[in-house]
Parts: C-alpha cells; structure tokens; sequence
C-alpha cells in the first residue's frame, strides 16, 4: 500500500507541476507533503508561483488565479486517474477570457478520457462542446429546455 | 462507459419531462439564473445515490420534489433516469447499457431500478464504486466550490491523494 | 435604545420588501426576528420568495438568485442608513444580463447618496460608471494602469 | 464626503505609483485576474485602518509590501494615500479636504499622517467611526463574498441592523 501511494504522489506531483504551468503559461508549482514524512498520515500542500513573481502564500493570489490554481489540482488528479464522468458547475467563472482559453484547450485533451458535463455561461466553452443545451425557467414555473443561437449567448 | 441519456421528471423544477442526450467528451449546459442547471447536477448525484439532502441544497425529502408554482401544482413523486453506455464493461455488470431509476414519493418512499428491476439504494452505490463517482470522489465540482481544495487542511488534501491511488 | 431598534427594524424590513421586489421583478421577501421577540437579542433571518414560486429554503435557490438576496439586503441596509462610500469587489459576478440590469439600475438611485466603486468584468457596468480605469499586469511584475476600448471589453 | 483620490505605491503588486482620481456616483475598475483590481480594494481598507492582515489576504506584514518580481527588486516601502471632500463636514474635522497617508516598512515600522500632520492609527480609525467607513460596517463586500450575509447566524445578522440604527 505505501509503495502505491508513494507512485501515486510521485505521478499526481508530476502532473501537478505540468498542468500548472499549461494553464498559467508559465511559473511554477508543487505539492509538498506536510507534518510527518509518513504518507499513510501526511497532509499534502499547495505551492504556487505566478510566471514572472515570487512564491507566495495562496491566500495573496487572485480571485482568478486560486481558481485556475484549484483547477490544476483537479486536472492533475483526473491525469493520474481518470473518472469516466466530470460534473462541472461554473468552475470557470472566476476566469478572465486568457485564463479561460487556456483552461479549456487543456478540458478538450482531458476529455478523450473523460466525459465532461460543464455548466457555464461562457460563449467560447459553448463553442467547444459536442452537446449543447440551453435551460430557461417558464412562465408555469418549471425548467424547459429551449433552442440556442450561439450569437446571442454571451 | 460514458452517460448516454438523463430523464428528469418531477425532480426539483423539472415539472415537465426533460431527456438530455448526451455524448463523449464535452457537454455544455447554458441558461439564466433559476433555470435549472444546477438541478441538472443534483438530479444526477441523487440518481447516483447521493443521499445527504445537505449536499443537494435541501433540507427535507419535500425539497427535491416539485413543490408547485402560481401555474401548476405540486407533484407527488421525483423520478431521475440514468442511461449509461457500458460497451467497456466500465460498470462491473454484464450489460451493454446500464439504466439506473430513483424514485421519491411526497409519501417518503423511495424506489431504485437497475435496468428495470427493483434494486436497493445500496446496490446502485455500489455499482458505481470503482468508477469514481462515488461520494468521496474528485467527478463533481459544485457552484462557487472551486476553490474548496485550496482552503482544506493538509490531511483532508491527501484523501484525494489515496483516491487516485 | 430599543424604541430607536425598532424604528430600525421596521424600516429595514420595508426596505427589504420594496428592495426584493425591485431586483427581481416581483416575488416577495421577508426579514424575520427570531428566538426571542426581544429586540436586543433577536435574530434577523431572511425569507425569500420568487415570482411565481412557492416560499423555499433560501438553500434551494440557484446561486445567481442567492446573489441578488444577498445583495437586496445590502440594498435596504443603505436604503435605511447610506454610508459615504461603498466598495463592491465583483459582486455581480453570479448575476445573468437580465439580473445584472436590474441590479445596475437601482445601484444608479442608491449612487445619488452614496459613492460607489465597483470591481467588474461585465460591459453593463462599465457603461454606467462616471469613471472608469483598467488595470494590467505588466510585463514586469507591476501593475499598471491602461487604456480601456469599451467595444473590445468583455 | 466622498474619496477624490487614491495613491498607491509599493503596497502589494503596485510597484510603480498608481494614482486614480474619482467623482461621487460610481466608478468602475476593470482588468485581468491579477491586474491588481482587488489589491486596490485591500488599499483603502488597509489606508482606513484596517489590521486584520487575515482581512487583506496576507499572512505577514511582509505581504503587504511589494515582494519583488523577475525584473524588479522588493521594495521596503508601502504607501496609500486617500484623499476626501470634505465641504460636507461628512469627516469630523474643520477641513475642506482630507489626505490620510499610510506607511509600513519592510523594517516593521510604520507612519501615519491626517494632512501632513504625523498622528496614531487609532486617530485615524476614529476619524471614520461615525461614516460606516469601519471595521464592523457594509461598506466593503469582498470578491466571493457577496452571499455570505445568507450564512450568517440569525444573531450575526443582527448586527447589521444595529449598525443602520
Ligand atoms: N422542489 C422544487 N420545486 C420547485 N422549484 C424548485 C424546487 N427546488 C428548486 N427549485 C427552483 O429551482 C431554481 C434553482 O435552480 P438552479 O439552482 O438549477 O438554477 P441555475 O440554473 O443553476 O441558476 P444559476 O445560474 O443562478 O446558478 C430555484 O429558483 C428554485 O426555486
Ligand atoms: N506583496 C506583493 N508583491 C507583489 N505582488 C503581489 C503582492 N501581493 C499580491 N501580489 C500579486 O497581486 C496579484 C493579485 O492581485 P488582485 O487580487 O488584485 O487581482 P485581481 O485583479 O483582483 O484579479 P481577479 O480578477 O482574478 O480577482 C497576485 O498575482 C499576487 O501575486
Ligand atoms: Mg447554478
Ligand atoms: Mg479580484
């Protein structure tokens, strides 16, 4: 068991550091295990560098930057052990457009392992999707699905 | 083994029959405010087995039945349909496809069906163990709870650790 | 004290109703006192409840409706007491374009009374504002001021 | 009274002085993850009082102050400056224009100023007691945090309709 978890962290910090630095164009990461040297109880911590700026406590990063930071955590775990179904909810609401694009050319490489299920109200995640659906709320009070024309979205 | 099919009806908002197909790869979900999105995502963790009310934005059974609206009234029974394509054999059964059905009833039953026959709630959560959607997993990041990962105390962190192991 | 606490509950709690109904076309909403009925140690809890729909837990509502609750409590506290100046750091992050703009339009009526400097990404927004300056992380390291084209922004 | 201009130099990602001037009404400040947009908002708290460093997202006093990048060197000083109209009498002081300037020194030291004049922080956090302007108040709703209001106990809300009395 230990020589397992001691792989998977070796392979979940490896892409840790990778993903990071796709989605933020540079910089750099790493998870770096706390307390005890012993896995079976050790925590695991959160590292990140901005491209350009010095190492920093999470707390002093951006709105957007956590997110796109929290995202690469979640990305790296998908890469090291693929869910078939990933539900997202607004994940990508914190992002500006940069940061966003970046963020779904990475989701489209991921997504020939995984089915993705994202909600957004972001235009250029519509346009990447296989399925698109549009919700409204009726006048009756019951959710109805309706047809989208993707120039007026956004 | 990827979700094929969604069949929502008289869960949550969803007082009209609503069927979703969808595809591998990316799916995209859009709509305003109040619409239903993010009943979409409820919908699928309580036909998955999710039973913590909490963790769907309730606080009784009654909540996540069609509570009625100036227009329309109240409904006695949600019903969720899950189709999944399992041509890999993702899920440990030996079907083709896979259709999983939770029922509530305003009465407080509930009934659960694998492929049409009458199962336990447990037997749902269990098929779906090893697929990573389960409860612990990493397979549903809810509204404004992107950032959760980074504010969790070191050793809450290594769970997912051991889930990717 | 207790009489001044009740003059200031009653009107808050009007300008909660009139503030709800504003934001969201309709519907209606509450603000409750809670354990004991006295004053000075009552609870305020808040009700809510949309055009159309039946009173729900404020939990069941979507997150952008959560939003708007949040902010027409706001909106009656400055209603009933206005500060000089108020700071609002994305808070129509949550909002559709239709919510947005009823937010915008009563944000103009309490701007009358009080300053506001807002922090968004939408288009709406800054059309409405009398200043308007946008940042940029330069290249250096720093932030910098730059020129904004509003047809380019969003 | 309202704020007619902000001055920034070496707090936080504001290496080079940043001066905006604003009217009464509403401003607006737009801008890139990270531009610094909510760096600003962490200036004026910071230039009004505020000690919480927890408040202005840091964790040490060294955060506050400009750490530095690949082509610039820290620096050892961070200043903000706030500058009010005053016609209205809004700040209890017999001036038309009001400047309070902040300083922390990468050494631990730090200055105060109300016109020119060298004066405590407790001054200046008197100063703005009775504008709604202080710790306690709804003047500043922090990025992410709008919905909080929803989550607080019944009693914790309370406290907001003490502060409209
Ligand atoms: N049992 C129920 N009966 C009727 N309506 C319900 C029920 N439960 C929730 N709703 C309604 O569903 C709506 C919330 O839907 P949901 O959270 O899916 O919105 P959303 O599309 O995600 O919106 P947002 O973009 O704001 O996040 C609320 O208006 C709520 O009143
Ligand atoms: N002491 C410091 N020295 C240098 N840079 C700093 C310092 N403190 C914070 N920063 C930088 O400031 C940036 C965060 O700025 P801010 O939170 O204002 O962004 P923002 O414009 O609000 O972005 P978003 O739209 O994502 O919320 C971070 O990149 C952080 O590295
Ligand atoms: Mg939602
Ligand atoms: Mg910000």
């Amino acid at each position: 068991v230990l020589n397992r978890l001691e792989d998977t962290y070796a392979k979940l910090r490896a892409n840790f550091q990778e993903v990071f630095k796709r989605l933020f164009g540079g910089g750099q990461a790493d998870l770096v295990l706390t307390g005890t040297k012993d896995l079976l109880t050790a925590g695991v911590d959160i590292w990140a560098q901005l491209p350009g700026k010095k190492m920093q406590p999470l707390s002093l990063l951006s709105g957007g930057e956590r997110a796109l930071t929290a995202i690469a955590f979640l990305f790296a775990l998908l890469r090291s052990k693929s869910t078939y179904l990933c539900v997202l909810d607004e994940i990508d609401a914190a992002l500006d457009e940069a940061n966003a694009a970046r963020f779904l050319n990475y989701l489209e490489e991921l997504a020939q392992d995984t089915q993705f299920i994202m909600i957004t109200h972001r235009k250029q995640a519509m346009l990447r999707a296989r399925s698109l659906y549009g919700l409204a709320m009726g006048a009756s009070g019951a959710s109805r699905l309706v047809s989208i024309r993707l120039e007026e979205a956004v | 083994m990827y979700l094929e099919r969604l069949t929502i009806q008289g869960f949550k908002s969803f007082a009209e029959r609503l069927e979703l197909v969808f595809e591998p790869g990316i799916s995209a979900i859009v709509g305003p405010n109040g619409s239903g999105k993010s009943n979409i995502v409820d919908a699928i963790r309580w036909a998955l087995g999710e039973q913590s009310l909490h963790a769907l934005r309730g606080e009784r059974l009654e909540d996540i039945i069609f509570s009625g609206s100036d227009h329309r009234r109240a409904h006695g029974l949600a019903e969720v349909t899950l189709t999944f394509a399992n041509a890999d054999g993702g899920l440990p059964v030996p079907y083709s496809e896979v259709v999983i059905t939770r029922r509530a009833y305003r009465s407080g039953s509930s009934e659960f069906l694998l492929n049409g026959v009458p199962c336990r709630l447990r037997d749902i959560q269990e098929l779906f163990w090893d697929t990573g959607l389960g409860r612990e997993g990493y397979s549903f990041i809810g509204q404004g709870r992107v950032e959760e990962v980074l504010n969790l105390k070191p050793e809450e962190r290594r769970v997912f650790l051991e889930q990717a192991a």
